[in-house]
């Protein structure tokens, strides 16, 4: 699914939230 | 109206432009590369990402001190493309694959230029947390290393010096999402331990209380991150 797009825009705000290290 | 093909931009790219018509270039493909569909990035990645790695390395051992200011203002513009070609699954797995990319990303990790630096940082926090790359958090830990024995620093210095001496808090913000990617990215209690301590006694230890000070939103978010894993790692101690 090489298609997929937003990645590193979806990446970037699970960073700035917080969201990234919680699931981690 | 004027955008060019992706085989143009490459054409352009290869010509050996510099200064400001390879910014205006660069700046029309960061363009096109967020807005075109992801078969044009592909027909463009295919030699272009290269290509632009390349740009990027050979702007970054530029000698050409008279044009310090437009030599970082073109890495700067590569950088801001590199991002753009990575928001995609097909442009993220070929930046992965490239040995050179977190390296050259690693090196863009410099004060001199908080604005380029911010946003490398961000990157490299990105690449950090992909799940499909098990190995990449080691690669960018060798990249920041072999970078700063380059510069015979401390491997997080640069790093903690963005927290400590610019005003600028998007830069501040950067720094510590890649802390917290580090870190958070460690299995073995122990490692995280150790790359803690490192953090810590590069300079973070004196800097954590004035953070916490400038009362700033996003900081804050990155800042409890921080020491929430720091009581749980107390806890797990």
């Amino acid at each position: 699914d090489t298609e997929e797009t937003g990645v590193m825009d979806t990446l970037l705000e699970a960073l700035q939230s917080g969201a990234a290290f919680r699931e981690r | 109206d004027n955008a060019l093909s992706s085989q143009e931009y490459i054409y352009e790219l290869r010509s050996g432009i510099q200064d400001e018509r390879l910014l205006n270039c660069l700046e029309s493909l960061r363009v096109s590369l967020k807005s075109n569909p992801v078969s044009w990035v592909e027909s463009f990645g295919h030699e272009g990402m290269g290509l632009l790695l390349h740009l990027l390395k050979n702007l970054q051992t530029s000698c050409r001190s008279r044009h310090e200011s437009m030599n970082k203002r073109n890495q700067h513009e590569i950088i801001r493309c590199l991002k753009a070609f990575m928001n995609n699954k097909y442009g993220l797995m070929r930046m992965l694959g490239e040995e050179l990319g977190i390296l050259l990303l690693a090196r863009a990790v410099h004060p001199s230029y908080p604005p380029m630096m911010a946003d490398a940082l961000k990157l490299l926090s990105a690449l950090c947390i992909v799940e499909e790359d098990e190995s990449i958090h080691e690669r960018i830990l060798e990249a920041l290393t072999q970078c700063a024995e380059d510069d015979s620093r401390e491997r997080f210095g640069y790093i903690v010096e963005g927290l400590a001496l610019w005003q600028s808090i998007h830069l501040k913000v950067g720094c510590m999402q890649l802390i917290n990617a580090l870190l958070t990215s460690v299995d073995e209690l122990d490692f995280r331990l150790h790359l803690r301590s490192e953090f810590m006694r590069c300079g973070l230890a004196d800097t954590l209380q004035e953070l916490k000070d400038l009362q700033n939103d996003e900081l804050d978010v990155q800042l409890r991150v921080f020491e929430e894993n720091r009581e749980d790692d107390f806890v797990e101690l």
